[in-house]
């Protein structure tokens, strides 16, 4: 399942004033170990990066069935492919 | 840039941006860059005369390969770069270089230079585009950052920036990037997304439009963002072509070489060679030529891609198969000036058909080509570039999109050395055409620190012009067509007007919560995105049109459309104005009411614009709105399609 993963973007909105970054972090990775089974080194093998200031959200590299499970998740707005944009 | 600020009618003088008034408060207004980093050496980012850093920035000078904390100076404040999302997706991972904000591949120091460098004296490319060399803010602070790689940017690092770029306290973001045409759902473009949240924060976002040139290529298409088409400006760079028969052709070329006499001129398609037809061969693609029989010779190519790259890369071509010269041919892209490495210019379709009617009916044509030159004023200006991508909005109809244009043809700005050895390149692009705006949006927000970011994008939308210096309609090329919103927005912005709108079309992250309502998203999924008790039945509108965005499109008119749009005035407390409409073809518009009293600033009053068909138009249609007192026009375009 690892080769066939990819990096996608988990989106979940706008950020709370009093959220602390520590907790979202934990909370991401918390929902990551949740699809992989309850492990948390998996769910920090897979996590690549927090969006904790302006808005809430990570990037991990799911499976596409992984990430069909995190859209549905409580908090999620969205979960997108890591798509490559060109300069103009 | 060299000429155009000028060309949009700002002082030539550092301290002075936009005659009349004081920006000096340009000091206070933080761009930031999404970029490919910044060469911090380069003159324009000097940070001479300039006051400490702003009190509050929270941004910080992240160090690596060639670049440490103290590379930062008073201008250049932030710099991060991100790799995450790259590395991730990426097999050539040693290709990567300077693992740090130092820019290797100039896009983001031309960028940068554009939109904020400072006055640089007897700047010039090889000779060509001479003169003191300027950004729009020049005294505005620079906060890089690095995202995007030579193969491009991935959206993980782009919200990466973003998410940081809110913490550390940017007033204004710039981005000259964007996704393929068609661009994917709001909340499911990194863009879209990055730039709701920094909108939210009072972040004023620009972004470019893109370079496809096809009808409904435009990106960047949320009502948050600020997209910008590419222009001309009245500067040329040409390369005299004489033919054996006396007669003087002129293309376009960033070539200084100089052929010492005529030679032999050929169609490539008559140096074919090895397993490559005559027809593959005039495209002059990689090994397609004979070496025998294109030396020497002055060849014909044809093109058919729009990068800059691809037509370089034939004059490489001709020049390994012992080419002379070229002469290439390329309708869509024939006033993009290119630096070819051989005597070499560009010509449109139907100079291209003159020359080969020479070639094909004279025995031994000759011609010689000549080094390339800098020529002003010889056209009208501006124009639409052909390859700036336009209108409609391929995800909301009802938005207009591009906002309005900007030069992006042949722009001369600050370069990384590491790319290539020099400190100035000409590069052509939507990706030149948004900094100048975001420029200008510095000068705003200096003046007028307090405007929402909509409040911006009105000014510069309402004041822009539809007319050419001569007066007359803005074209497009390459054929020369009449252009319309589709093409400019709202037109070419007229930086000498933005600061005095006299009255703004203002849009507040409410009015944006009701824009998603009024395309399908429920209540949960809004809830989600805005972590309040939003409700869409709250909302104050029912239909995307009805968003108070300083253009109207309404793409299916079906006998009568009513919208309501709500004016703020921003000019002097007692003012009267009254409506000119010049409606859609076949479409009757009205204005209730089509007087306004304002008694004093900052009072809001709305108006209906009410559409009726009279004649049902084919396709869309284009009009204008203007609201005008003695001192002051505010217009915006009118776009209709009946169905």
């Amino acid at each position: 399942s690892i080769s066939s993963s990819k990096v996608y973007v988990v989106y979940m909105g706008s950020r709370d004033n009093g959220d602390d970054p520590d907790e979202i972090l934990k909370l991401n990775h918390l929902m990551l170990a949740s699809i992989h089974q309850g492990s948390i080194e998996k769910a920090q093998d897979s996590h690549l990066y927090s969006y904790v200031h302006g808005f809430r959200g990570f990037a991990a590299k799911l499976t596409h069935d992984q990430a069909s499970q995190m859209a549905k998740m409580p908090g999620v707005v969205s979960v997108f492919p890591n798509v490559k944009r060109k300069l103009h | 840039t060299t000429h155009s600020w000028d060309f949009m009618g700002l002082s030539s003088e550092e301290t002075m941006e936009i005659p009349g008034f004081s920006t000096k408060n340009q000091v206070n207004v933080i761009i930031g860059f999404i970029d490919t980093g910044i060469w911090p050496e380069s003159p324009s980012f000097s940070d001479v005369d300039m006051p400490p850093v702003p009190a509050g920035w929270k941004g910080e000078c992240q160090s690596g390969e060639a670049f440490n904390v103290s590379t930062c100076n008073r201008k250049v404040i932030g710099a991060r770069y991100y790799l995450s999302g790259y590395e991730a997706e990426e097999d050539s991972l040693e290709m990567v270089s300077y693992r740090s904000p130092r820019d290797s591949n100039g896009h983001g120091s031309h960028t940068a230079s554009t939109a904020a460098g400072r006055y640089v004296a007897d700047m010039n490319y090889k000779g060509l585009a001479a003169g003191g060399a300027r950004g729009g803010s020049p005294m505005s602070r620079i906060a890089v950052y690095k995202t995007c790689w030579d193969s491009g940017c991935y959206d993980v690092d782009l919200l990466a920036a973003f998410d940081d770029a809110i913490r550390d306290g940017v007033h204004v973001l710039s981005l000259s990037l964007g996704p393929e045409a068609p661009q994917g759902e709001y909340f499911t473009d990194a863009i879209s997304v990055g730039s709701f949240h920094a909108a939210s924060h009072g972040v004023v976002v620009v972004s470019s439009a893109g370079n496809e040139g096809q009808q409904g290529s435009a990106t960047n298409l949320a009502p948050w963002l600020l997209t910008v088409a590419a222009s001309s400006t009245d500067r040329d760079f040409t390369s005299d072509i004489m033919l054996g028969n006396g007669a003087k052709i002129v293309g376009e070329s960033l070539s200084l070489m100089d052929m010492e006499t005529s030679t032999r001129i050929i169609s490539a398609s008559e140096a074919f060679a090895g397993y490559f037809t005559p027809y593959q061969s005039s495209f002059c693609l990689e090994s397609s030529l004979n070496r025998t029989k294109a030396r020497g010779r002055v060849l014909i190519c044809r093109h058919a891609e729009s990068s800059t790259e691809s037509k370089l890369q034939k004059s490489v071509v001709v020049k390994e198969a012992g080419g002379a010269g070229m002469i290439l041919v390329d309708e869509a892209d024939k006033d993009v000036a290119i630096p070819f490495v051989i005597p070499a210019a560009m010509v449109g379709r139907r100079t291209g058909n003159l020359i080969l009617s020479y070639v094909n009916r004279t025995r031994k044509p000759t011609s010689r080509i000549f080094s390339a030159k800098t020529v002003i004023g010889s056209r009208q200006a501006p124009r639409i570039a052909s390859f700036s991508s336009k209108g409609p909005n391929g995800l909301t109809p009802q938005i207009l999109k591009p906002d309005v244009t900007a030069p992006g043809l042949n722009i001369l700005a600050a370069w990384s050395p590491a790319a290539s050895k020099k400190d100035f390149n000409i590069l052509s692009g939507t990706s030149m055409a948004a900094p100048h705006i975001t420029g200008i949006v510095a000068l705003i927000k200096s003046v007028h620190p307090s405007w929402s970011p909509s409040a911006i994008k009105s000014a510069i939308m309402t004041t822009a012009t539809v007319r050419n210096k001569h007066r007359q309609p803005i074209t497009v090329d390459p054929e020369g067509r009449r252009g319309n919103a589709f093409d400019y927005g709202a037109g070419f912005v007229s930086p000498t007007r933005v600061l005095e709108p006299g009255l703004i079309y203002d849009a507040s992250p409410a009015d944006y919560k009701a824009f998603l309502c009024s395309i399908g998203y429920n209540e949960k999924s809004l809830r989600l995105i805005t972590r309040d008790n939003s409700t869409c039945q709250e909302q104050t509108f029912a239909a995307p049109s009805d968003l108070n965005y300083p253009s109207i499109a309404v793409p299916s008119l079906n006998n009568t459309y009513t919208v309501t749009r709500t004016l703020t005035n921003v000019g002097y407390a007692k003012n009267i104005y009254r409506a000119v409409v010049y409606p859609p073809r076949g479409i009757n518009v009205t204005v209730e009411p089509s007087r306004i009293v304002f008694d004093r600033y900052g009072q809001k009053i709305s108006f209906r614009v009410n559409f009726q068909v009279a004649a049902p138009p084919q396709g869309y249609a284009f009009g204008f709105l203007t609201w005008r007192n003695r001192k002051s026009r505010v217009t915006m375009p009118l776009v209709a399609q009946v169905t």
